[in-house]
């Protein structure tokens, strides 16, 4: 374990807190993804399938645990108790176009062509693609409450930072998983468009992010 | 295969 993993999983916990508070204070789900949050629930559930298998650490678990918990109650919320505020129209990003690619590459690239190495690369590709949906209803709404930006923006930092752990490991550990760092990668380059917005306009003061 | 098969990160 080093900082920047350290850091970049608060980062992602701190967005996910960010992102459920938000729809259960307001209870409102206006301007959600809710197809973005049941990928990511379908990427925690497929990649911590080794909860049953191996014991990495206490760490490990409880986060895996969190981190299930907290998406399936994310979904759970829009779905379900706020769900007449869900914005479907909006919400129309077509997720065959993500799943179908994504499962042909597990199958293709993957380490050992076994169920948990496969279910795992899944979910390696899938959440690099994840927030599309979400990404996608900001431009067709053409904006976004400032809080939607901020939980994007822990989002994109969590990514950023396991980039920078990734460096960390190769250089102390000689570590290198070559399919986290591919996907990982191409997730961050998803969010540098979103991270120029944000600065530009969310921490400039105005409140909500417009798209031009 | 190549190696990485037990996943320690998040």
């Amino acid at each position: 374990m080093n900082i920047f993993r350290l850091a970049g999983d608060v980062s992602h916990l701190v967005a996910i807190i960010i992102l459920l508070l938000k729809i259960w204070r307001s209870k409102s789900c206006a301007g959600i993804s809710g197809k973005s949050q049941v990928l990511f629930a379908l990427v925690f559930s497929t990649r911590y399938l080794d909860l049953f298998t191996v014991f990495v650490s206490v760490y490990n678990v409880v986060m895996k645990v969190v981190f299930l918990a907290l998406s399936y109650a994310t979904v759970y919320l829009i779905y379900m108790r706020f769900r007449n505020s869900y914005d479907s129209e909006n919400d129309t990003f077509r997720v065959e176009f993500l799943l179908v690619p994504v499962i042909g590459l597990s199958f293709l690239e993957n380490y050992a062509f076994t169920p948990l190495e496969i279910l795992w690369t899944f979910s390696i590709f899938l959440e690099a693609v994840a927030i599309m949906p979400q990404l996608f209803m900001i431009t067709k709404t053409g904006e976004a409450e400032s809080i939607t930006t901020h939980y994007l923006f822990f989002l994109g930092l969590y990514r950023a930072l396991y980039i920078a752990n990734w460096v960390w490991r190769y250089h102390m550990e000689g570590f290198f998983d070559q399919i986290a760092v591919v996907s990982g990668v191409v997730q961050t380059i998803f969010y540098c468009d979103f991270f120029y917005l944000y600065v530009t306009r969310v921490l400039r003061g105005k409140g909500k992010m417009s798209l031009p | 295969e190549r190696e990485q098969a037990n996943h320690d990160e998040l």
